[in-house]
């Protein structure tokens, strides 16, 4: 049965505390996606809408509330791809963008190529009216914490962000 | 990592995912999600699934365009995605999760990690879940 969407909110160890808020951000961003989708809109503009909602809700680690680096900044990563056309556009290493996946959808509109990455991905923002923000905006002091107990060398950050085997 | 695939009324599909990364990752270290048939693939010939996971065992078996492989072989979106997160894990020891959509209406959120927040809409109902089995 058409239009259908589905979210997800990454498959990482989620503590039981952040349980609630992870299950209550997938669920508002499929109803915002599915709304879209209801009132004609194309798949491309609900996985956007999806994805959006998920970068701005900080209990997730996309755009606000992004993992952070070894070095503590946050640098992000994002794709989006057209089905009817094969259409495709990507960034990868930027900072400073609040929203990646509306970067990685003008990359895909707007150049005829797939990927942009770092710095050029940054002036490509730029030169696209996408306004920068302040890294501050994007770390939560969940991330800070989880950077700072894995910089010690005998701690397992993949384990940490995967969880055990399940 | 977070991720969203859709069918539209005209049956037209898409994907897109974002990502912070890995905790604690070294600077420029880029993984799955930036890389079409990894991150995530569209396709309206077979269907769209966006991904989430250790990035560099993502890559090591193009999970997006694997299960979609399968599905073209005539898998379901659920089986397809079960096979290709099984093969990833046995192939490479690496965990993660899938949400795929064809261009009917069948849809699947699977993951062989402990967890996975997810939500789907069709018909006017809400679906979710976050451990194993809901």
């Amino acid at each position: 049965m058409l239009p259908l969407v589905v979210v997800h909110g990454g498959a990482g160890h989620v503590p039981k505390e952040r349980s609630e808020n992870s299950a209550m951000g997938v669920c508002s961003a499929t109803q915002a996606a599915y709304r879209i989708l209801q009132d004609g809109g194309s798949s491309m503009d609900a996985v956007v809408e999806a994805v959006t909602r998920l970068e701005n809700n900080p209990f997730f680690n996309a755009g606000c509330g992004s993992v952070l680096n070894v070095k503590g900044d946050v640098e992000m990563d994002a794709i989006v791809m057209d089905g009817r056309t094969l259409a495709s556009g990507a960034v990868s290493a930027v900072r400073n963008i609040a929203n990646p996946v509306q970067l990685a959808r003008l990359v895909m509109d707007k150049t005829s190529h797939a990927c942009l990455t770092a710095e050029g991905a940054s002036q490509f923002a730029r030169s696209m009216g996408v306004v920068e923000v302040p890294q501050e905006s994007l770390i939560t002091e969940y991330a800070r914490m989880r950077w700072r107990n894995n910089l010690e060398p005998s701690a397992n950050p993949v384990e940490c962000q995967m969880g055990k085997m399940g | 990592t977070v991720g969203a695939v859709a069918v539209d009324a005209e049956g037209n599909v898409a994907c897109a995912t974002s990502t912070g990364g890995m905790l604690n990752k070294m600077e420029g270290r880029v993984g799955d999600t930036p890389c079409i048939g990894s991150g995530g693939y569209a396709d309206n010939l077979s269907g769209a699934v966006s991904t989430t996971g250790y990035g560099e065992d993502i890559m090591k078996v193009t999970l997006a365009r694997l299960v979609l492989f399968h599905m073209e072989q005539g898998q379901s979106a659920e089986a397809a995605s079960d096979v290709s997160l099984a093969y990833m894990k046995s192939r490479v020891g690496g965990l993660g999760g899938v949400v795929t959509v064809d261009p009917r209406g069948n849809w699947a959120a699977c993951f062989s990690s402990r967890q996975m927040s997810w939500a789907a809409a069709q018909g006017g109902t809400l679906h979710h879940g976050l451990y194993a089995g809901e």
